[in-house]
């Protein structure tokens, strides 16, 4: 499903360049349940944007469901993020205007899914991740640890095949971080692809395969 | 140092309130390193923003340092707290448009250090958090984990008496974050007082003493 051949990125501020990423390939099936490790800025969530066709390598290829898609354009790449691909950002970025129902259902408005099912949809799987008691809330009235919550369910709300998670249990207690992880292992049984970047040992160990980044490579 | 009696905290919302704290009675000595444990939405964060005079109880009363604090103004309590407390925020609340050695070294600027040695200050601890290939980066351009340790420079740059950290290592490896709670260790071992709110039970078991809370309260 996902196939990345060199993959090269350079982030350039002024006139320092910086190669974030130095020649990765590597591949994952779909259903597979990966882990990614590494320490602090070693690579991962850049990893993670190419693969959820959140930006472009600076060289080397992605095949993405056998279609190459290093070198599409912001548009094209969209379309295909919006249909297949579920992200959980490291800093969340929900939207500070809109009740966190509103904020869940986005992706359903992207794939053109009518008001009140976009709205029942995202009800049960924040149900699932303990905040039906916050529905009314926006982003800046929760907790860290429920914001992260919310940021988790719009990522899983559309079902999609590809669900990228950063670091998604940084704020939770234990026990919350263990609900989350059985949703995603739900995911996976019902045949999605999971990638999680993680510091958590303990969660990384319930992934069936687990990749070690340093310093923009895969380490061995 | 620290004494709380009977502290409540309710936050309105239009027409619904909702009571995070429902009465912490606490003390906590100088020079001690203590962590705070609780699930996701009990309390905790609201709990240090009180005691790190960054907003007011709703009933209840708060010595610091034998004064009074919980009924004082805005103005007041920011010329406590900027002599008193350094502050590891949960979602960092660093400035976009200020490079990372300006950004730290903003209590020191409260605090009317002259430019030359603020900029020394904040580059000295930036470095032993790792981040001295960093220096003219502005945080978006940074990693999680390097945003997390460019929040925790600042709040130890000025050496305040009381360091409150919320989950400072969410985001970090188990290698910086052990780095981190050493830095910690070090300055409880120069008679400051050390408060963390954790979900690592590892990073907890450090701590001289456990505050558990659950549902706005202390639990035992
Ligand atoms: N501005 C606000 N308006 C309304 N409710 C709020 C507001 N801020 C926090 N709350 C509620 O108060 C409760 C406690 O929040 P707090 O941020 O202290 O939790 P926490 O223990 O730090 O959680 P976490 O571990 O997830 O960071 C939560 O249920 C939250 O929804
Ligand atoms: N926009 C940018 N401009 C310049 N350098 C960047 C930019 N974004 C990231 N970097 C650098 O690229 C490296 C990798 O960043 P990345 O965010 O992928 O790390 P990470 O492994 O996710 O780290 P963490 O565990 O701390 O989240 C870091 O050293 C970071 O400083
Ligand atoms: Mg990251
Ligand atoms: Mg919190």
């Amino acid at each position: 499903l996902i196939q990345l051949k060199d993959i090269y990125k350079t982030y350039t501020t002024g006139a320092v360049s910086y190669e974030a990423l130095k020649g990765i390939t590597l591949h994952i099936d779909s259903g597979e349940y990966v882990a990614i490790l590494g320490p602090s800025g070693s690579g991962k969530s850049t990893l993670m944007q190419i693969i959820g066709c959140l930006s472009t390598p600076s060289s080397g290829s992605y095949l993405l469901d056998g279609k190459e898609v290093s070198q599409l354009n912001r548009n094209e790449l969209a379309k295909i993020r919006n249909q297949k691909v579920g992200f959980v950002f490291q800093n969340f970025n929900l939207l500070a205007q809109l009740d966190i129902v509103d904020n869940v259902a986005l992706p359903l408005l992207y794939r053109g899914t009518a008001l009140a099912e976009r709205r029942r949809l995202a009800k049960e799987i924040l149900k699932k991740l303990g905040l039906e008691n916050h529905y009314k809330h926006h982003p800046n009235e929760l907790s860290g640890g429920q914001k992260q919550r919310v940021a988790i369910a719009r990522a899983l709300v559309a079902s999609p095949e590809i669900i990228l998670a950063d670091e998604p249990t940084g704020n939770l207690d234990t026990q919350s971080g263990n609900d989350v992880i059985q949703l995603f292992e739900q995911f996976t049984s019902e045949g999605k692809t999971v990638i999680v970047v993680t510091h958590d040992l303990e969660i990384a160990k319930r992934a069936k395969r687990i990749i070690h980044i340093q310093d923009g490579k895969i380490a061995n």
